[in-house]
């Protein structure tokens, strides 16, 4: 699935 | 950050500070839903437990800050301010929210990332947030002349979803690593519940007449 890093938005 | 998720952001803000300048200024709730309102403070909650954990920016952090307060100020206004509260539609907000909340909580079990506290809140709270709007969805069907801070505030939030779909694809196409299935598939989904409540609104716009859903 995804990565944490993108976990920046509101 | 880039161009869209900002206006995205502001968007948002706004829509949450129209809400706040129509309860101050009318000191009148009506028409909107207290457990939509209860729904998005549950999704500020769980999604920004990581103001704790991690630092991302002053401009995340400040931001978080402010969503979870105008959110429990809201919810204040609603249910115990001395003027406001005698204005919220209770009968007409019927929307049973244990018909969304559960079901987001067994996908977030099912569906998620990583198998740790923190990462299943938070995806609840993605889920949640996609459904969060329909007890004012319904609100608003049932409500006769809906008045134009309560129309503006959703188109607000509806628009504030959109420009988050480009501010993904503008990532996805800039950002080798960025993918985000969860929060892309709950984002186009709850973009959607707002097709039919944006086709109703530039129509009431566009014939000059006061909004209303059939």
């Amino acid at each position: 699935l995804g990565t944490t890093a993108s976990k920046d938005e509101l | 950050m880039n161009i869209f998720r900002l206006a995205a952001d502001m968007t948002h803000l706004i829509s949450i500070l129209v809400l706040l300048l129509k309860i101050h200024a009318t000191r009148s709730c009506r028409g909107i839903s207290l457990k939509t309102q209860d729904l998005y403070a549950l999704v500020f909650l769980f999604r920004y437990l990581d103001l704790f954990t991690r630092y991302i920016s002053l401009y995340n952090t400040v931001m978080k800050l402010v969503f979870l307060g105008t959110s429990f100020s809201i919810i204040y206004f609603m249910r115990f301010h001395r003027v406001v509260r005698n204005t919220y539609d209770k009968e007409q907000d019927t929307f049973r929210s244990i018909f969304i909340v559960v079901p987001c909580a067994v996908l977030a079990l099912l569906i998620n990332q990583e198998r740790s506290v923190l990462e299943i809140l938070w995806t609840f709270s993605i889920y949640l947030e996609a459904v969060a709007i329909l007890p004012q969805l319904v609100l608003l069907q049932r409500t006769q002349n809906i008045d134009n801070l309560t129309g503006n505030y959703v188109f607000l939030l509806g628009t504030y979803r959109g420009l988050y779909i480009l501010n993904w694809i503008y990532r996805y196409l800039t950002e080798p690593h960025y993918r985000q299935w969860i929060v892309w598939l709950s984002g186009v989904l709850q973009t959607g519940l707002y097709v039919d409540f944006f086709y109703y609104y530039f129509l009431a716009w566009r014939n000059n007449q006061k909004l209303s859903l059939p």
